[in-house]
């Protein structure tokens, strides 16, 4: 089971309607200072369920929708999608493909879709239980905090430890 | 639950001596349990032993060394319950070449049941990944994400 | 007191706008006294915004804007008050290639009234330098110091 | 007036006498992982005085003597020298050249030296009044620490500008 690509549209920096193709194996992301490639991470943290808007680097949910620019307008609307390859039947769905879709309006109100029809969260963060796929600790690393594995006191270490046992 | 806790303790310990002997070419690495009696509430700790050195209190290791001995148990973890996804933002950021080349010798082998996504500014590791975009903005504040050709690394 | 203060805060500000304008290839930036009433007691707020993007709380930069903001804070006032020295430890580890040569442009200008000791792994960064040292350890957990010649950077 | 060299021994790991000639502009120090740069840097923190023994990145004094290796035994003494130029008489003192030397014994104890001669922390103090120099804030950023000058809140932000005051 893997990830087949991101969609996403409105969110931070990325206007326009943007599609990230995934194989197997490694991709790597490349791109100047402020071009958006911690965005992307972002993204995926968010459509994933994230809640904490500190831990997307914002201040407000508002905060996640494309603002605008000098030559162009803010959107209302910020929508990404995480589209799964479930050929090996991994999700208990009846398609070849499961896509979760998260939608933030303006208001800062948050809709979550599974394969385009509307469900909650839990639904979302159900049908992920036992796969290890989520938002939490080891398979996210933010840049520059490598080092907060060692750093923190030994009682708060722990976390790690009891997710994988 | 002490009794899982205290197995996948042991199996991410083994892996992270391996793990750490991988990544810094030899030394010694070990993680203990502060309190073995009540392993549900036992803290952490990390010991880590460069090749040739004494070993010390952590705080002395070098800032690459530090992120590089944290990689080492990011990966040990990995390799005992590996996620199906895993993105990683400039963890190359202090290390040097021959570190960023063993990095992703690791990281190649993981990458057999973990999709990676890396973010990064080396020309190392972009020589050694399977699929590269870039992203830019063409137009000033806006991104656009662009698929890069990998038979010409010098581009 | 409250006077010099003041003084010199006008003229770091006047200095950070230049040194942002460099650094970034245009943008807006500024600084500003929380409590200008009180410039004794006032905190200090930082505005960046890089170029074609609107003003946003600076938390929203990204890592290596966040750095280059920095960077432009530190030139400002090192331009206001140069110190006869200045050591900068891997202060480009975030910086793409683009954004490294701006910065050494700007150090190659203070560098008249500063000396400067920088400690780089970024190739970038060693083509624009004086005098160049290396630091290795050919017995383990001994450091050696050996001075290299700049005439071949590929070295 | 500039810094004609750093000479150190027995600093952490520089176990052998070693000489560091600084010329005007820019020096670069590069190397690979662990191999002694940032030691360096503390080294010069402290030869300027520096009290913390946490700003040397250790947790004890003595930790900033060579501690020693698998194939090297440690030593008791570290000593660190600055050289300055006095060419231009920045220093009231008649030499062509000004060492500012510190050495540290197993037992904590540290010895100031000027010019060979012994004196107090005070006295090396005295010396760089007005001059800039100091172990200070913007003369010196640590690896890792270039955001904290954006970080800090804006109330902490003023020590750095009231030094320039
Ligand atoms: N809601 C938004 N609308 C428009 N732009 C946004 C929004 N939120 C963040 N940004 C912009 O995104 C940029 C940051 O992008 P990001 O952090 O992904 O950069 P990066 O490619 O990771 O750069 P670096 O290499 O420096 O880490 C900022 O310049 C910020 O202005
Ligand atoms: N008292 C001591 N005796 C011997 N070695 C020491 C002592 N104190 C620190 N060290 C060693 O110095 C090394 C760290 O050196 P330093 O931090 O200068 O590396 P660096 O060149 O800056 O590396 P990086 O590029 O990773 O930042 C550590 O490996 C540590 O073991
Ligand atoms: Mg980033
Ligand atoms: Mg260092």
């Amino acid at each position: 089971m893997h990830i087949k690509r991101l969609e996403l549209r409105g969110f931070k920096s990325f206007a326009d309607k943007t599609e990230l193709h995934l194989a197997d194996g490694i991709t790597a992301v490349v791109g100047p200072n402020g071009s958006g490639k911690s965005n992307l991470a972002d993204a995926i943290k968010w459509v994933l369920g994230e809640q904490s808007v500190k831990a997307l680097r914002g201040s407000r949910m508002e905060e996640l929708i494309f603002a605008g620019t000098k030559t162009r307008r803010g959107l209302g609307l910020a929508e990404v999608s995480l589209v799964f390859d479930n050929e090996s039947g991994r999700f208990p769905l009846a398609y070849n493909e499961v896509a979760v879709t998260r939608r933030l309006f303006k208001s800062g109100e948050s809709e979550y879709y599974l394969n385009q029809s509307k469900c909650r969260l839990r639904d979302i963060q159900d049908l992920f239980l036992d796969t290890g796929i989520g938002k939490d600790a080891y398979s996210f690393i933010g840049q520059g905090r490598i080092d907060e594995l060692l750093s923190a006191r030994p009682e708060e270490r722990r976390a790690i430890f009891e997710e994988v046992a | 639950m002490a009794k899982r806790f205290v197995e996948s303790f042991a199996q991410i310990r083994r892996a992270f001596l391996r793990m750490f002997h991988e990544l810094f070419g030899g030394g010694e690495a070990d993680l203990r349990l502060t309190d073995p009696d009540e392993p549900l509430e036992s803290g952490i700790e990390i010991m880590a032993q460069p090749p040739g050195k004494n070993l010390q209190n952590i705080d002395l290791l070098s800032g690459g060394e530090k992120a590089l001995t944290a990689i080492a148990l990011l990966c040990a973890i990995l390799e005992v319950k590996p996620t199906p996804f895993c993105l990683l933002d400039e963890i190359d950021a202090s290390l040097d070449d021959v570190n960023i080349r063993r990095l992703m010798r690791v990281i190649s082998r993981l990458s057999k049941d973990t999709q990676f996504i890396l973010i990064t500014h080396s020309k190392e590791t972009m020589l050694a990944v399977d699929t590269l975009y870039g992203v830019t903005m063409p137009e000033q504040g806006v991104s656009q994400l662009i698929s890069i050709e990998l038979t010409d690394p010098e581009s």
